[in-house]
This record gives structure tokens, C-alpha cells and sequence, in this order.
């Protein structure tokens, strides 16, 4: 038989043979990044994020700008890479959306899951509960200077029963997102491996300043609650190291 | 620092870019639209080992040392390795209602060298 290499018209052999090291080799890249983001497969996306929703957090937080196109541009990489001496620290942000429990009644409750797909060994180092509130046209004056007080109850993990309480004071000018702090809440849950985080909002004085929060209405995505949760890796001792 | 072109068989660095939309994973990844999964290649002859600059490094300080005794490292090549890494910032969703913004360090090979 001629060697496939000395036979001209034998060359059929080689964009299959170069076809497949291609193969191979995305494998591989495929491979590498999810190994750097500690996922074991890619993530089965069961249900889209409603594209508002998307769009208004990543727009509140800059974490991406979305062109006319529908293309999302993170600002940290564009078009250089980041180069650093220093070992760079891995930091992530992690968008959480809120969700509603059919089982639960009541109109006030809602819950977030941060899996821990890709989180193991992260230190929350900031939480932040992102809440809309819409003013509804007033009929008396004297709501112009609507002051309410904002208490949301999270459950802390793993104690079936306890709630913390954040509280907060706003006087609402106009329609408008509002952030309440929940790191410990947050990072007692990352600690105790319990990622859903149950969450009860309370306004007083929303129905006199005809205001209200909005919390998972199917009609009014844009306005979805979402949970903003900064982290870092926890220290190196706890990760596994390649020899 | 080399950049492969065909032309020689030295260590340098082979780009290669692979769009998310390609492999059907930009349903998950929302940013960048693709990786850029450079790699080194290219052999190491005795005379650019130990190239100085960003592609010194220990092991080329220690050939050296063996090299001013007179001891000729002979079984220690250099290699063909990355020499400047950067990071590389993604946006994807995760398997329950979240979206994750990661900077995932040493991810993208700039610069080849070898030591």
C-alpha cells in the first residue's frame, strides 16, 4: 500500500486526520474552561432568565452593556487583556433572580438559589438585595413626600425558623430601585452549603404613600427583585492544587 | 514572544479562537462571544534557553549555575512554555436562575518562551 504521505491523490486521509486533532483539541479547550469556572459539565440552562430582567441588572451593575444587537459586552474586557504580576485575585459576581414559592401564599415572600455549581470556596465578601418600587399615581398632596419604612426578613439557613431582620427608611420621590444590604444573611447561607435564601418584604406606610414594591410579577419582568452577591475564592489551603 | 507563522519550528505561540456560537455554548456563555485558546509550540535549542526577560525563570537560573561548573545539564531542556498569562473576564448563566460574572486569572496565553 503507498504511504499515505508520498500518495498525492491519497491526501483524502488528511482533512479528516486534521479534522479530528481540531475536534480533539476544542475538546480539550471545552474542557479547560470549565475546569477554571470548577463546573464538571456545562450548565443545563432549564429556564432562561426573562431577557428584561437580564438586561436591567446587568445595565444597573455595568457588569455587561447590551448592544442593539442583542450582543453583551463585558466593559472589564474590552478588547485588551488584563495583565497583572502580582498572582490576580479570582473574584466573582454572581446575579441571582428572584423567585416566587407557588406553595407559599403569601404575596410578600420570594427566595433566591445561588447554586453552588462553579461557587464552591467562595467568600462572600458583599450581598445586596435589589428591590423596585412603583409609585402609583397619588390622590392626596401630601404623599409627595412619601417616607416608608422597608423590612426585609431573611431566613437564616438551617434553623428552620429564625429571620433577621434588615430595615431601612426611604422617602420615595419617584419610581425607582432601592438596595438593602444581606451579606450576612448571604454568607451564613454559603456557609452552611444551604444556597436558597428565603426573603419576606414588609413596607410600612406603602399603601398610604401609594407605593409599592414590586416582587415576581410574570406582567413586570424588567422589575424582576435580583440578588447581587460579590466573592472572592476563600484562601488557598482549602483548594485542590494541580501538581 | 515568537508568534507561530509556519515559517519556523521554534517555540512560539499558536493562536486559536474558538466562537462560543461554533460550539453551541453561547446559550450558556452570554460574554465574550469566544476564547481565545492560544497555545505554545516549537522546540527549545540550547542557545534560547534561558532567554532573558519574562522567560527566565528558575529553572533556567539553576541550568546556568550547572553550566558555570562545567557540568553540562545535557538531559535539561528548556520547554516551550506560556511566559505572560492574562485573565479573562466571562458572563454566564449558571444551572438555577443566576447570572455569573467571573475573572478567571491565567487564562489567556499571551507570550511564549522557554525556560
Amino acid at each position: 500500500a503507498v504511504s499515505q504521505e508520498t500518495c498525492a491523490s491519497c491526501g483524502i486521509g488528511k482533512p479528516e486526520e486534521s479534522a479530528r486533532v481540531d475536534a480533539d483539541f476544542v475538546e480539550a479547550v471545552k474542557r479547560h474552561i470549565l475546569n477554571r469556572l470548577q463546573m464538571r459539565e456545562r450548565p443545563n440552562i432549564t429556564q432562561p432568565i426573562p431577557k428584561a430582567a437580564m438586561v436591567t441588572a446587568l445595565k444597573k451593575l455595568h457588569a455587561g452593556k447590551v448592544r442593539e444587537d442583542g450582543r453583551v459586552e463585558i466593559p472589564s474586557l474590552d478588547g485588551h487583556a488584563v495583565h497583572s504580576n502580582e498572582t490576580p485575585e479570582e473574584t466573582s459576581e454572581i446575579i441571582s433572580f428572584a423567585e416566587a414559592d407557588e406553595q407559599q401564599s403569601s404575596q410578600s415572600s420570594l427566595y433566591f438559589v445561588i447554586s453552588n455549581e462553579g461557587n464552591q470556596n467562595l467568600y462572600v465578601t458583599q450581598a445586596n438585595l435589589w428591590l423596585y418600587f412603583k409609585l402609583l399615581p397619588s390622590s392626596s398632596e401630601k404623599s409627595a413626600r412619601r417616607k416608608v419604612t422597608v423590612k426585609v426578613f431573611c431566613q437564616e439557613p438551617g434553623t428552620g425558623g429564625r429571620w433577621n431582620l434588615v430595615e431601612k427608611r426611604l422617602e420615595l420621590k419617584r419610581s425607582g430601585w432601592h438596595t438593602f444590604p444581606l451579606t450576612e444573611a448571604v454568607r451564613a447561607a454559603f456557609a452552611t452549603g444551604d444556597r436558597r435564601q428565603d426573603l419576606d418584604v414588609r413596607c410600612e406606610g406603602c399603601e398610604a404613600a401609594s407605593a409599592l414594591p414590586v416582587l415576581v410579577a410574570p406582567d413586570d419582568e424588567a422589575h424582576r427583585p435580583f440578588l447581587v452577591v460579590q466573592a472572592r475564592q476563600a484562601d488557598n489551603k482549602h483548594r485542590i492544587r494541580k501538581r | 514572544g515568537l508568534e507561530c507563522d509556519g515559517t519556523s519550528s521554534l517555540c512560539c505561540r499558536q493562536q486559536f479562537y474558538i466562537d462560543f456560537r461554533l460550539i453551541g455554548w453561547n446559550d450558556w456563555i452570554i460574554a465574550p462571544s469566544g476564547y481565545f485558546g492560544n497555545y505554545c509550540e516549537g522546540s527549545c535549542p540550547a542557545y534560547m534557553a534561558g532567554v532573558p526577560g519574562s522567560a527566565s525563570s528558575f529553572h533556567t537560573a539553576v541550568v546556568n549555575q550547572y553550566r558555570m561548573r562545567g557540568m553540562s545539564p545535557g538531559s535539561m531542556n528548556s520547554c516551550c512554555i506560556p511566559t505572560k498569562l492574562s485573565t479573562m473576564s466571562m458572563l454566564y448563566f449558571d444551572d438555577e436562575y443566576n447570572i455569573v460574572k467571573r475573572d478567571v486569572p491565567n487564562m489567556i496565553v499571551e507570550e511564549c518562551g522557554c525556560a
